[in-house]
């Protein structure tokens, strides 16, 4: 099943989802496939691989300069692989723009990779652009996750639109996997107001498992690890955890 | 003077400080102009004003179908007008691509504002893309916000490389006004280590004011108001004021 994490707001935590809901997956014993998708190549780097310019990276797989099995490489977990993004991946975008069938790069690309993992989860970057496009058509189903903060609820609706023109356009499932709220500071209430408003309103397409404010996950990628593997007591090393079994749940009764 | 407020990475508090830089210009007695190059909208909606499709925003001056002076707004403070932006100018990067001088419209079309007020500060978009080389290439100086945490740390030479890229390709000034510490949480030892890092390695380029995290910050734009008319004995609002004064005091000295 192929995920991909998205929400064109900025720093909202795409990243540390896909990174430590990937991360969660695996060590419940799935086979999982981490797909870097953002220039900014956080996902990467978050498992301590930095793509420079020229390395091995999902850019070439793109652009068929490599097979896309030369680009992946294992993590230190066992059950979890990465395919890695760098800033060659911004070129991608600029190259895409007219080529046949832009949007579809990516989902013909992972295509062959269906079978050799149970969940493939893709990390977008903070835009609306080709790339995320190619990332939303190339996705059965769509993780949206979403600050607890004014901003980001207001983003929203936007984004929900585009899953609706890219399922009509594309033919793409774009299947709204839930919405996931994160940096959840429940001492404040601007955070339990807007929780409790997006769970008015779209009930049980949101996800029951929040994802609180943690630093252990801001901590973790310094330390090049998921933050299972930094800090397993935490807060937030438990919510991921607890995101992964409501998720496989969640995938199971569908 | 054209001020560009830019980082690639997403919600460092980008929007945030070009509001409330903006608001602390204005009553500390400079005529400013907010100038929002963002879709996602939110420095106009920091103030009330939310462009729907059609209705009068940069798009339509970008493109010439509106003059520029029909598009700009007053505030609810005196000496703060807004040039408001909406989804139409997602539209704006794809018109763009072939256009001639495509990188130089935003520059072109500010030019004529320069005598009517004192400070012009543009928001930009988490990305590297043409809206954001736009208001890069506009721009006589750059203030790039940064979130004291990790991955903020690891994008900041990518973007400082393209302020160079941008100034000999382009020949714009593209001067680095300054790196300002934000969403500081001064009780964690993370947040302590990147502002001494970035201090260390950045000396004299990091202003001196640091912006704490504070939730009225947050929850100010709900109300539809910059934090100095929604809470300002609040840090946040205290900090910004701080933050017009350096930079005054900065720009003066120049
Ligand atoms: N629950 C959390 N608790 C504490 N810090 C967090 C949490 N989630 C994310 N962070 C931190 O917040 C910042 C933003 O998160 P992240 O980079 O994952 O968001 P993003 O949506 O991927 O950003 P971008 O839009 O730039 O891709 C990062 O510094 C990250 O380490
Ligand atoms: N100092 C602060 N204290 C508390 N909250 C803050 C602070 N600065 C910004 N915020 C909040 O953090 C979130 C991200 O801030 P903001 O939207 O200004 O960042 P941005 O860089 O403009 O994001 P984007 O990359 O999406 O444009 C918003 O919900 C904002 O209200
Ligand atoms: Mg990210
Ligand atoms: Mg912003």
């Amino acid at each position: 099943m192929i995920l991909t994490v998205a929400n064109q707001k900025g720093g909202v935590g795409k990243t540390t989802t896909a990174v430590n809901l990937a991360a969660s997956l695996a060590v419940a014993e799935r086979k999982v496939l981490l797909v870097d998708f953002d220039p900014q190549g956080n996902a990467s780097s978050a498992f301590g691989l930095n793509r420079q310019f020229g390395e091995p990276q999902i850019y070439h797989a793109l652009m068929g300069e490599l097979s896309i099995k030369d680009t992946i490489v294992e993590s230190m977990l066992p059950n979890l692989d990465i395919l890695p993004a760098g800033q060659d991946l911004i070129g991608a975008e600029m190259e895409l723009v007219h080529a046949p069938s832009r949007h579809d790069r990516l989902r013909s690309l992972l295509g062959v990779l269906r079978d050799d993992y149970q969940f493939i989860i893709i990390d977008s970057p903070p835009s609306l652009g080709l790339l995320t496009l190619n990332a939303l058509v190339a996705a059965d189903e769509i993780l949206v996750p979403l600050q607890a903060e004014f901003y980001a609820m207001e983003g929203l609706s936007h984004l929900l639109n585009t899953l609706d023109q890219v399922r009509s356009t594309f033919h793409a499932p774009c299947k709204l996997s839930g919405i996931l709220l994160t940096l959840v500071d429940r001492r404040t209430r601007l955070a339990e107001q807007v929780c409790a408003d997006i769970r008015s309103y779209f009930g049980d397409s949101v996800f029951t498992t929040e994802i609180p404010r943690n630093v252990r996950l801001a901590e973790a990628p310094s330390h090049a690890k998921p933050v299972l593997l930094y800090a397993i007591k935490s807060r937030g090393a438990q919510a991921y955890l607890e995101l992964a079994s409501e998720f496989i749940e969640r995938s199971a009764s569908d």
